[in-house]
């Protein structure tokens, strides 16, 4: 799972 | 990636599109405030700073790539382009955009998440976006006739990020600790400033008249 830091959403 | 974000993205897209469409096929830009697009160009730029370094998806990575060459195209066309430049109204599109940037820059250096290069230039982006529609009202305003391309090139973009507040909602509700309310108070705020366009927009769509907006 991505780090809380890395945004996902454009 | 739920339905809300999927169809925001897409209709994100169809904006891009539609406005890529209209410069491009048309070559003209009447209509078009410059200093959005230029405010949209510099929010790809600031946001997507990790398009290299942080891959998500092929999709995330794809749309980025579509957002940054889209936005820099069409500045490109509307600074560069002879044919696109004789449509541009220069004389009502004067909207002082650096009103814009430098407070949002500032209140990116004051509130983030995180006080690293990218997370304030990414907080940047957010506050910029929700504003860089601003002079894109405001030209709409003063240009009495709005053709088709136009209005639905911002209806598309408003749209768009009011779908991304019913994303926000089913994730917060479906995803333990999904909270970051820098980006939910910056989609509403910028979902609010389009809410006299809609109301106008859908008015003149149910009476099948010419979309015009009061002075």
């Amino acid at each position: 799972l991505a780090p809380e830091s890395v945004k996902d959403e454009l | 990636m739920n339905a809300f974000r999927l169809a925001g993205d897409m209709t994100h897209l169809i904006s891009v599109l539609v406005l890529l469409l209209k410069i491009h096929t048309i070559k003209s830009c009447a209509g078009i405030s410059l200093k959005t697009q230029e405010l949209y160009a510099l929010v790809f730029a600031t946001r997507y700073l990790d398009i290299f370094t942080d891959f998500i998806s092929l999709y995330n990575t794809v749309m980025k790539l579509i957002f940054l060459g889209s936005s820099f195209s069409i500045v490109w066309y509307m600074r560069r382009h002879k044919l696109v430049q004789r449509s541009y109204d220069k004389d009502h599109d004067t909207f002082r955009h650096q009103l814009l940037v430098l407070p949002c820059l500032i209140l990116a250096l004051l509130i983030h998440e995180q006080f690293t290069f990218k997370e304030v230039m990414w907080t940047f982006s957010i506050y910029l976006e929700a504003v860089a529609i601003l002079p894109q009202l405001v030209l709409l305003q003063r240009t009495r006739n709005i053709d088709n391309l136009t209005g639905q090139y911002v209806f598309f973009l408003g749209a768009y990020r009011s779908l991304y507040i019913l994303n926000w909602i089913y994730r917060y509700f479906t995803e333990p600790h999904y909270v970051h309310w820098i980006t939910w108070i910056s989609g509403l705020v910028q979902t609010l400033l389009y809410a006299d366009f809609f109301y106008y927009y859908i008015s003149s769509w149910k009476n099948n008249v010419k979309l015009t907006l009061p002075a």
